[in-house]
């Protein structure tokens, strides 16, 4: 009744008997082959129904599985990488290239709305990430926040060039919060497609100190006058609000250290 | 002169240890019999499995296999490692003693897969040494 999932072609000689596996040897070999993919059990939070891909975060790494890896999984990337404009959805730059490339472990984060005790809101957004599953003994190769600006803007006056910068929160001895720069680029009203920051710093300092992940805080300023802070969505950055398919995301690249765990 | 007589002893001994029945030379059945070592098909169907529900691609791999036989004489395409030739050599002499060479992936690459940790955060992973590209006698 049921199929395997394993189709062989038989190549043994035909005139020996082999034995039937039963259903619970079976589960048992289905048991050690997710073991070895690192899958014991089912992830929690999919109550039993197929996962959607229908989020940025899933979306992107989908989207370097279709455009970068797949047949010829040992090939050099920059031979067998599409040319620019049918590389999908996003954007891959040299450089994230060259991370796919060394990778053996790439990771999507969502942003979370993870309340922190005396964290106070200004004009710009704070974004959290869920670091706590990232796989021991996988060293950083980098990280980068992608944010997605729309060229849409409901404030026609606010046109210009900005500068977006991410921030760590920390929190110093006395309780007060503190921001420590992490990494700012420059965009213009008008532009369509995805902001990447740099944020390998933060997560190293997340994975190596959970307890001190309070998140980024993102901050937008014009480019001529950096003391008028703005609001992410004025210059059309969309948020964890926005569509599903253009929300922020963290992803990082991880080199495997080379070390099995026993099983 | 002592040392040839013993060289001489010791060929005499050795030869007349030589089971000529496994000895392919001699016997064209074990050629005609073996099916000779070569990679085979084998498909792994997360699908089927029923694992769709957290790995999103692929829906299955080749993974292959090696099977078959590693007799003598070991031909080029057995990609045979110069001490199974040796290996296979000695088990003719003694059959009972030594066991053929194994058939056995020569080359193996990678696959990656694309599962979700939890509702929220994907993982892309690349999995060395999944899928057997070349198979030979070791």
């Amino acid at each position: 009744g049921r199929l395997s999932g394993l189709y062989v072609d038989n190549g043994l000689d035909q005139t020996v008997i082999h034995r039937v596996v039963t259903q619970r040897e079976r589960q048992e070999v289905e048991h050690e082959i997710l073991n070895l993919l690192g899958l014991p059990d089912r992830p929690r939070g999919l109550g039993g129904h197929p996962p959607q891909v229908k989020r940025s975060a899933p979306k992107f790494l989908l989207d370097i599985y279709r455009n970068t890896l797949g047949e010829g999984e040992d090939q050099d990337l920059s031979s067998t990488v599409k040319p620019e404009g049918d590389r999908g959805h996003f954007d891959l730059s040299g450089q994230d290239l060259r991370a796919i490339d060394q990778s053996d472990v790439i990771m999507s984060f969502a942003a979370h709305n993870h309340h922190v005790a005396g964290v106070r809101h200004e004009r710009g957004k704070r974004l959290w990430f869920d670091v706590s599953e990232v796989p021991p003994g996988e060293s950083i190769i980098g990280a980068e926040l992608r944010l997605y600006q729309s060229p849409d803007l409901k404030n026609k006056k606010k046109q210009g060039s900005y500068v977006v910068t991410a921030y760590r929160v920390l929190r110093t001895e006395d309780g007060e919060r503190e921001l420590q720069y992490v990494d700012a680029m420059n965009t213009s009203t008008g532009r369509e497609g995805w902001l990447t920051l740099n944020v390998s710093e933060p997560l190293q300092h997340w994975v190596n100190d959970p307890e001190a992940n309070r998140g980024l805080y993102l901050s937008v300023h014009p480019a001529d006058r950096s003391v008028h802070e703005m609001r992410p969505e004025d210059v059309g950055i969309v948020g964890s609000r926005g569509d599903v398919d253009k929300q922020p995301f963290m992803v990082a690249f991880f080199k495997s250290s080379g070390i099995r765990e026993a099983r | 002169v002592r040392r040839k007589r013993d060289a001489r002893r010791r060929k005499k001994s050795d030869t007349s240890s030589v089971d000529y029945r496994s000895n392919p030379y001699t016997d064209p059945s074990i050629q005609s019999n073996a099916r000779t070592c070569k990679i085979q098909t084998l498909y792994v169907n997360f699908r089927d499995l029923k694992w769709q529900d957290w790995i999103i691609a692929p829906d299955g791999y080749d993974a292959y296999y090696c099977s078959g036989e590693c007799n003598f004489p070991l031909n080029a395409h057995m990609n045979a490692t110069n001490h199974a030739i040796v290996q296979t050599l000695v088990h003719l002499v003694t059959p009972g003693k030594v066991p053929k060479p194994c058939c056995a992936p020569t080359k193996l690459s990678a696959i990656s897969v694309l599962y979700f940790l939890d509702d929220n955060n994907v993982i892309l992973k690349k999995y060395k040494n999944m899928v057997v590209k070349s198979c030979g006698c070791h």
